[in-house]
This record gives structure tokens, C-alpha cells and sequence, in this order.
């Protein structure tokens, strides 16, 4: 996967999860995901609060890329 | 680091949620 397609990605999904285009996620837009994905709301929740690393209820597009950076590459890049 | 080992802790429930969202089809109504 390029560079620009991880941004890409990384923006698609952040706007899954940010459906009022508020341009940051809460535990709440996370719930909302129960319907459409795999995962129960205590994964979500679990999810929300691994990504959320400044733990202040609020998930910005920054946490967002490097948590799924952190899944792509295995590590957190800065 | 206790972010570090919560991130482990998830690690599986991440994995799960990128995955997830990566076989979702985008822009379907």
C-alpha cells in the first residue's frame, strides 16, 4: 500500500466513524459503527479508548492515522 | 508507558476494527 492510499484510507475511514463531518469522533459516533461493523459495542468501546491516546473523549484525524498506522506497520509513527 | 500496554491489550480488538472497515465497501448507499 502507497503513502497516498494510506491517506486516502485514512481519511475514507475517518469519515465512516465522523458521519457529521464534526472532523473529530466520539465514543457515541464509535457506537453508531455497532450496526455496520463486526464488533460489539464493548469492542468499539475498547477501540475508541486504545485510539483516543490523549484520553480526552475526543478522537482527532492525527490519533486516527496513527492508530492505523500503528495497525499497518506495527508500531506508532510520529 | 500505560498507553503502550493498553495498545497491546487491544491489539487484537484494533486489528479487528481496521480490518472491518477495510473490507466495508465505502460510498454505498
Amino acid at each position: 500500500m502507497g503513502q497516498n492510499t494510506i491517506l486516502e484510507k485514512t481519511h475514507e475511514f475517518f469519515q465512516i466513524c465522523d458521519i457529521e463531518n464534526k472532523g473529530f469522533i466520539t465514543q457515541r459516533d464509535m457506537q453508531r459503527l455497532n450496526g455496520e461493523l463486526p464488533l460489539s459495542a464493548e469492542e468499539l468501546e475498547n477501540v475508541f479508548d486504545t485510539l483516543d491516546t490523549d484520553k480526552n473523549g475526543y478522537l482527532t484525524l492525527d490519533e486516527f492515522s496513527s492508530g492505523f498506522s500503528e495497525f499497518l506497520f506495527g508500531r506508532k509513527v510520529s | 508507558d500505560p498507553n503502550m500496554k493498553a495498545g497491546a491489550a487491544n491489539e487484537g480488538v484494533l486489528a479487528n476494527f481496521f480490518n472491518s472497515l477495510l473490507s466495508k465497501k465505502t460510498g454505498a448507499p
